[in-house]
Formats: C-alpha cells, sequence, structure tokens
C-alpha cells in the first residue's frame, strides 16, 4: 500500500505488513507519532510500541497491547485499527484529541512476534510465546500467565505442553519483560489494556485471588459504561465483571500484575467472536469489532483522564 | 505448515456440576491432543474444543456416554483456515 489511507485495514496481515503500516504511520504523522522498540523476542525480533504524544515530558499515559496469544488475530488487526484510528481522531479534532492534549497513549499492535509469526508460517493455532522449555520437547510459555502476580499459583499449569504453562519462573519471557521494565522506567501509566479474543468479556483485576480488588466497585461502574458503548454499536453481547469471577482463576496475568503496580485502570479484553468461528473470525469482521471496542476503549480512556491520580 | 484437515471444533454446555467436571477431566487426557480454545468456566458457559479428526470419535462417545450435550461449531477447521488464506491472497492481489 502506498500509504495507511490506501491500506486494507479489512484483511488480516502479516508481521512485515503490519511493521510497514507502523512505519508508513510515522512516516505520514512525525509529529504525532513514534515508534520504540522495547526489547527483542526470543527469537530476536524487535518488540515495537508506537508512541502517540503531542508534546510534554512523561505525561501520564495510556497503554494498550494487542496479540499476546498470537493467533488471535482479529486482536492484532484491532491495533492497527486503533493506531489509524488515533491520528484520524488528532487530526480531526474529535474523539481522543482531547485526551492526547494531556495524556500519552502507547500501543503494542504485534505482542508475540515471534509466535505471530510462528501461525502465519507453520501453525494458524500457536498461542504461546516460542523459547525453548529445558528437559521438554515442548516449547512456549503462556505470555499471560508469566506476570509476577500471584505466578505459579493454581490457574496455570506447570506443564511445558500446556497451552497455560507459567514459565520457569516470572518475566521469563522477553516479550513480558520489555513490557514490564517499560512501565517501571515510564512510571506514569494511569491506563492499562490487555486485548484478547475471544468471548466477549471485559474484565477486571484479580484472577489469582479471590480477594475482589480495592478498586473493584470503580472499576465495575467503568466496565458497564464501557460495555454500555461497545454494545451501542452492533449489539454484541459482552459480560464483564472480576477475572476470577467471570471466567476462571488465572494466575500470573498482564493486569494483575499492572494493578498491583498501581496502575488503577487495568483491564483486558476478550473481543468477538459471536459464537461461530472463534479464533477463525472472518476477515469482514475485523472492522466491526474494532469500532465498537474503540467505544469502550474511549470509555476508559475519558474516565482515566478525568480521575487522574 | 501444520494441517488441520477434518479437526472439529466441538461446542459443550455442561449443565451440572458433574458434567463441568467430565469435561474439566478431559483436559487431563493429553494423548487426545484437545485444544481448548475456551476452557471450562461455569455451567451454561461454553467450552469449545478443537478436536484432531483422529480422536473425534473418542471424544464424541465419551460426551454421549456421559450424557453431556454438544454441538459442533466448526466441521472443518482447514476449510475455515483455507478460507482464510485465500481473502488474504486476494486481498494483497487487490492491494497489487
Amino acid at each position: 500500500p502506498l500509504n495507511t489511507n490506501t491500506f486494507n485495514y479489512q484483511t488480516y496481515h502479516t508481521i512485515d505488513e503490519i511493521y510497514n503500516f507502523m512505519d508508513m504511520l510515522v512516516a505520514e504523522n512525525p509529529n504525532l507519532v513514534s515508534k520504540l522498540e522495547i526489547g527483542r523476542s526470543t527469537e530476536n525480533r524487535p518488540l515495537y510500541v508506537l508512541k502517540f504524544s503531542t508534546g510534554g515530558t512523561n505525561r501520564p499515559a495510556i497503554w494498550i497491547d494487542t496479540g499476546i496469544h498470537s493467533r488471535e488475530w482479529v486482536t492484532q488487526a484491532s491495533g492497527v485499527w486503533f493506531a489509524k484510528k488515533i491520528v484520524q481522531d488528532h487530526a480531526n479534532n474529535e474523539g481522543v484529541a482531547s485526551i492526547l492534549e494531556t495524556m500519552d497513549i502507547f500501543l503494542e499492535i504485534v505482542t508475540n512476534p515471534d509466535g505471530f509469526a510462528y501461525t502465519h508460517t507453520t501453525n494458524r493455532m500457536w498461542r504461546k510465546t516460542r523459547s525453548k522449555n529445558a528437559g521438554s520437547i515442548c516449547v512456549g510459555v503462556d505470555p499471560n500467565r508469566n506476570w509476577d502476580a500471584g505466578f505459579g499459583d493454581a490457574g496455570a499449569s506447570s506443564n511445558p505442553c500446556s497451552e497455560t504453562y507459567h514459565g520457569p519462573y516470572p518475566n521469563s519471557e522477553p516479550e513480558v519483560k520489555s513490557i514490564v521494565d517499560f512501565v517501571k522506567s515510564h512510571g506514569n501509566i494511569k491506563a492499562f489494556v490487555s486485548i484478547h479474543s475471544y468471548s466477549q468479556l471485559l474484565l477486571y483485576p484479580y484472577g489469582y485471588t479471590s480477594t475482589p480488588a480495592p478498586d473493584q466497585k470503580e472499576l465495575h461502574e467503568v466496565s458497564a459504561k464501557a460495555v454500555a458503548a461497545l454494545s451501542s454499536l452492533y449489539r454484541t453481547r459482552y459480560t464483564y465483571g472480576s477475572i476470577i469471577t467471570t471466567i476462571y482463576r488465572a494466575s500470573g496475568s498482564t493486569v494483575d500484575w499492572t494493578y498491583n503496580q498501581g496502575i488503577k485502570y487495568s483491564f483486558t479484553f476478550e473481543l468477538r467472536d459471536t459464537g461461530l468461528y472463534g479464533f477463525l473470525l472472518p476477515a469482514k469482521q475485523i472492522v466491526p469489532t474494532a469500532e465498537e471496542t474503540w467505544l469502550a476503549l474511549k470509555v476508559i480512556m475519558e474516565h482515566t483522564r478525568d480521575n487522574l491520580y | 505448515t501444520e494441517t488441520f484437515v477434518g479437526h472439529q471444533v466441538l461446542r459443550v454446555l455442561p449443565q451440572s456440576h458433574e458434567e463441568l467436571q467430565k469435561v474439566q477431566e478431559l483436559q487431563e487426557l493429553e494423548h487426545l491432543q484437545l485444544d481448548f480454545w475456551l476452557a471450562p468456566h461455569g455451567l451454561g458457559r461454553p467450552v469449545d474444543i478443537r478436536v484432531p479428526f483422529r480422536s473425534l470419535q473418542a471424544v464424541k462417545a465419551h460426551l454421549n456416554a456421559q450424557g453431556i450435550s454438544f454441538s459442533v461449531m466448526i466441521e472443518d477447521v482447514q476449510a475455515l483456515l483455507d478460507e482464510e488464506q485465500r481473502e488474504m491472497l486476494r486481498s494483497s492481489r487487490q492491494q497489487l
């Protein structure tokens, strides 16, 4: 594609096409978008984060990541659409433009590049990272069980052949460690949203304990507003609540760690499928999925902006 | 490239704690090579399982024997993957 206007948002793309898109977006918007490399994956692929900023220094920020589970293709595709939407809103002085006046947005679209490349070349069903496990023929760690929050407790597997294998120790995966280091070094992230698919859920901490999060009431209220906004577009039905009460016990998960770091507005999305395709959501549903999710993200971002802590 | 010809995705709806338990036990049977797309997480909540062709008969027989209701959500995973690839190819050709 010649530019991000001719880029096709209604199809799935390879990792190279997504990286090319990111470079085009940066080149077209040098005063708003920059590309950071926060680390390297197990197979030495760069971990790129797009930064959207209108200036300032170390402003309060919002983090969004997609694709930490590589087979959840609608999430990376939605991340590409989100990136363009942020630029369009800023250009049209609408939507998130007001948020960008006082906050930065960080967006990591391909959070598990090794796994994502593997889904394109070898196994479309691959979910984990591609790290080798000493003493096992099985490869990969579940990057959503590898965080230092209830790590190794019930709600993850110690079996390297399991899809929910937590890894040999917390942050063993460079894809996870890079985000941990970035969050700690930035120190001013106020909202953290990690996007998965599928089953149409909006979740907040905790997953590793049934103890309610101290901010549970507020998180539940924000979730209700966000889900109402999401459903208003195409009537897609979502459920919301804490991880452990809404789906199951899950230990070592991303948003439990970010919440324990003091990032109050920590959420996980499980995007569509509306019940027929699972991870194999047809490409024609990418844009509607991204559009409805964006409405929920905006609620979370606006609430964060209006309730800085 | 791994292919998934004949793999099906079964959607199981456990209606009792006993049924939920039986479905959870399937997760331990590694030889069946089951891939839980949606893990068991509560009564009446769908459990989606990708079942390799060679395990299909055993799994369906097991579920039937236990009286656990299920439906076939995806008849043939590979057919959907082929369509996904065709669509990507179509799109990149259009782009060119």
